[in-house]
């Protein structure tokens, strides 16, 4: 994420829709312009309260080419939007020569853009990870919007995490430090800790971290492993078998889990459908018998690794794997082959395991992490919470 | 996506860098012929391919086209260039 260098010295702050889209209700406006506010105060202290008249922080309008502003929009397409920055007034200017739409793929989507010009408003600049709000990019409807945790982070480096209430719109966590820094504060002694290599790892749509191991799995907590875990894979996901060979929850909120030549799709805990189904229907260019997949906050787009190759996949694509996989995972600079999992954590950091250790890769150095101690380092201590084992893998003094 | 007015030309693309930072107002050598210089166009088409998670290949390919065609934000990408201060009035 990037700031741009300025916000607001208030959390209160003032809104007011000074001019409405010509094409919708104003009430549905209202209501949409309410939401988009949310998708920020979901995770601070800020709160947004809409005023019919006099002053306020935050001034909308929609407009058409030339607004007064010296920055005329373009007609449909090209530029939706643009918002000041806290410093220039914070104010919010939609393009109405598009087709604003609420709920529908149709047209833009109101409520997107305004998340993200809003974001605007409150200090964020445009952001490099492709998934998230403040990405300059329009990608269409999302029906399953979920602020990404670049944004997250972003939004609480200017005005802090929030203190009262919880996130309750299926984001991610309020608390997204993974144990890069603090030490484990609750020590366990089980199964995982012995043997602490792992099938898979992955985030689930509601912001969880699990990590599969044969037929159990467990849920991560910041430091450590969540109380009353193992249980088994057959009673958290029914249908679904145990070890897993790689699993992801992809942007449309749905887990995939692979094993073998086959996948199976989860919304939730529920199957969702009739699966298994071959890899080689639903992932046409893809291998069976994974080790690890993700979706890589650089890009959004989905990675399978094996052995020592790596395949990308974008859905969005014909073919959705280009000629030119697969490639050396040697192009991940410090990565060994035959990886075990792979995992976008919520800390916007990539994190692959192997064996008992785990690789902590920098999205934008695109190489492993030059760290004290080392990557690798060990899972048991970083990740699971296990007293009594290594913090490190190397021979330095930390 | 469909974009009505997609990015074709290299002259587009320049409009479009220059829109949204990656080129400087400045970019055109006045004791060139207004030309601009080679370095400074693949530069600001690398940032632009790097900054939007592309391969930085420095040339204008049809997958960096079919990004800058996308309906986006109007704010500017890299801040710093010239007269950045789009000061409200």
């Amino acid at each position: 994420y990037a700031l741009q260098g300025s916000r607001w010295r208030v959390k209160a702050l003032t809104y007011k829709i000074s001019k409405y889209p010509k094409r919708l209700k104003r009430n549905d406006v209202d209501a949409e312009i309410a939401r988009a506010f949310s998708v920020w105060s979901d995770f601070t202290d800020l709160s947004f309260t809409p005023k019919a008249s006099g002053p306020v922080h935050i001034e909308i309008k929609f407009v058409e080419s030339e607004h007064g502003d010296g920055d005329a929009f373009d007609g449909v397409g090209g530029t939706l939007a643009h918002a000041f920055f806290p410093v220039f007034g914070g104010d919010a200017h939609f393009d109405d020569a598009e087709l604003w739409t609420i709920g529908s793929p149709r047209g833009t989507n109101l409520f997107q853009v305004a998340a993200h010009e809003f974001g605007h408003s409150l200090g964020l600049s445009h952001s490099d990870v492709r998934s998230a709000l403040m990405a300059p990019f329009y990608r269409g409807f999302d029906p399953v919007f979920k602020l990404d945790s670049d944004d997250v982070l972003a939004i609480q480096a200017l005005y802090g995490k929030k203190t009262v209430g919880v996130a309750d719109r299926g984001g991610f966590p309020k608390t997204t430090q993974r144990p890069v820094i603090s030490p484990p504060k609750v020590p366990r002694d089980d199964l995982i800790c012995k043997d602490p290599k792992v099938d898979t790892l992955f985030n689930s749509a509601d912001g969880q971290t699990y990590a599969f191991k044969g037929n159990k799995y467990y849920r991560l907590t910041e430091n450590s492993i969540a109380d009353g875990y193992p249980k088994l894979i057959s009673d958290g996901w029914a249908g679904l078998p145990g070890d897993i060979d790689a699993a992801f929850t992809y942007k449309n909120g749905k887990t995939y889990f692979f094993k073998g030549t086959k996948y199976w799709r989860y919304n939730g805990r529920q199957m969702d459908g009739d699966y298994p189904k071959e890899i080689s229907e639903g992932f046409t260019g893809i291998p069976d018998h994974l080790d690890a997949a993700m979706v890589w906050g650089g890009n959004g787009k989905i990675y399978f690794y094996k052995g020592s190759k790596f395949w990308r996949f974008d859905p969005l694509k014909r073919p959705p794997v280009k000629s030119s996989y697969p490639k050396p995972i040697s192009n991940w600079e410090g990565l060994p082959n035959n990886i075990d999992a792979a995992l976008q954590y919520t800390n916007g950091y990539t994190y692959f395991f192997k064996g008992d250790k785990y690789y902590r890769f920098n999205d934008r150095t695109f190489s492993v992490d030059a760290a004290n101690p080392p990557f690798p380092r060990p899972s048991a201590h970083w990740w699971f919470g296990c007293k009594n084992v290594p913090s490190s893998t190397g021979n330095d003094d930390h | 996506i469909v974009s009505p007015n997609p990015v074709q030309t290299t002259t587009q693309a320049e409009i479009y860098l220059s829109q949204f930072g990656y080129l400087p107002a400045s970019a055109r050598n006045p004791a060139n012929g207004g030309l601009l210089d080679a370095t400074t166009w693949t530069k600001a088409v690398q940032d632009f391919q790097s900054f939007a998670g592309l391969n930085v290949t420095g040339d204008l390919d049809g997958e960096t086209l079919e990004l800058m065609s996308l309906p986006r934000c109007g704010v500017r990408d890299k801040v710093g260039f010239g007269t950045d201060s789009r000061s409200k009035r």
